[in-house]
């Protein structure tokens, strides 16, 4: 799976997430991807969110919605995506992964599989990372 | 708020062998996306910009590259939201597309619904008139060898710590 997401200067965001789905899986399976507020969704009021993971846990912790709804009620994109992952680990198992942009465009990334690919620009700086807590920049 | 585009290309296990090249992948689309905010000032257009970039690439579980069915074959979906109005749209079961996530911004942007599955999705691609592309140019060897693994040891989907492709997540 793959996922983008956007804020511009006005504070409008928008998120696009798009996938191969899951090695073996029957024909016709439809996962998270495509559902909203599973794969992703973007609310100019709160926030926007892109999913990977495994697509049956993410549909039935329904992770982006949450993610938001945590960001509604006062978390910050990270601590939304951190906690929202964790706990659609805990109480469904397997494991996710989001990225996360808040109205006012702070990042958010988490993840509970063993690795997640993510990056963004910011000025001449790629942020970058694919292990848990890795942080690391590169000058464009 | 400063603008920015933030991409990732899937969480799973991901071996330490495919670790550069997820990352050169990301990066890149990471770039062209800002690139294009910057330039056109459009969300979307940035962030399809970028998901495309990611689909095109091998080394990702979308578009080319997307891993394989019991059948053999590619079904891909994608998904697109946008914050101002919840404008979305979404489609499924695709085959044929290089590039779904483009699917998806035609049915927001040119159907009255949100999400379009399999044989109708793949009609609204022809009168949209975008290129098919036939399903052998998607598939690529390590998704068969993924799933001939996958058949070989009856592995259970939600597995992610099995092999190269195997574990790849939707």
């Amino acid at each position: 799976t793959v996922g983008a997401i956007a804020v511009d200067i006005s504070g409008h965001l928008a998120s696009a997430t798009s996938t191969g789905g899951i090695t073996g899986k029957m024909k016709g399976r439809i996962g998270d991807t495509p559902l909203l507020g599973c794969g992703g969704y973007a609310d100019d009021d709160i926030g926007a969110v892109s999913t990977t993971g495994h697509g049956e846990s993410i549909m039935r912790y329904n992770l982006a919605q949450r993610i938001l709804s945590a960001m509604n009620n006062g978390q910050s994109a990270q601590e939304a995506t951190k906690s929202c992952c964790e706990g659609m680990t805990a109480r469904v198992g397997n494991s996710a992964g989001a990225i996360t942009l808040s109205k006012d465009g702070s990042v958010g990334v988490f993840f509970t599989s063993k690795r997640m690919a993510w990056a963004y620009q910011l000025g001449n700086e790629i942020h970058y990372g694919i292990d848990a807590g890795q942080h690391l920049i590169m000058k464009v | 708020v400063k603008p920015l585009v933030l991409v990732h290309g899937g969480a799973g296990d991901i071996p330490e062998s495919r670790v550069q090249m997820k990352l050169d992948c990301v990066c890149k689309a990471a770039s062209e996306g800002y690139k294009v905010l910057n330039k056109t000032g459009c969300v979307l257009d940035a962030i399809v910009a970028a998901v495309e970039i990611m689909e095109d690439d091998e080394s990702m579980n979308a578009g080319k590259g997307s891993v394989l069915n019991l059948d053999g074959e590619i079904e891909m979906e994608a998904l697109i939201c946008e914050g101002r109005n919840l404008n979305a749209g979404s489609v499924t079961l695709v085959q044929n597309v290089a590039h779904p996530i483009t699917l998806a911004r035609l049915v927001m942007e040119k159907t009255p619904h949100t999400m379009l599955g399999a044989e109708g999705a793949k009609r609204f691609a022809e009168k949209m008139g975008i290129p098919y592309v036939q399903n052998d140019q998607f598939i690529i060897q390590s998704a068969k060898d993924a799933l001939k693994e996958f058949k070989e040891h009856k592995l259970d989907p939600s597995r992610t710590e099995i092999g190269e492709r195997p574990g790849e997540k939707g």
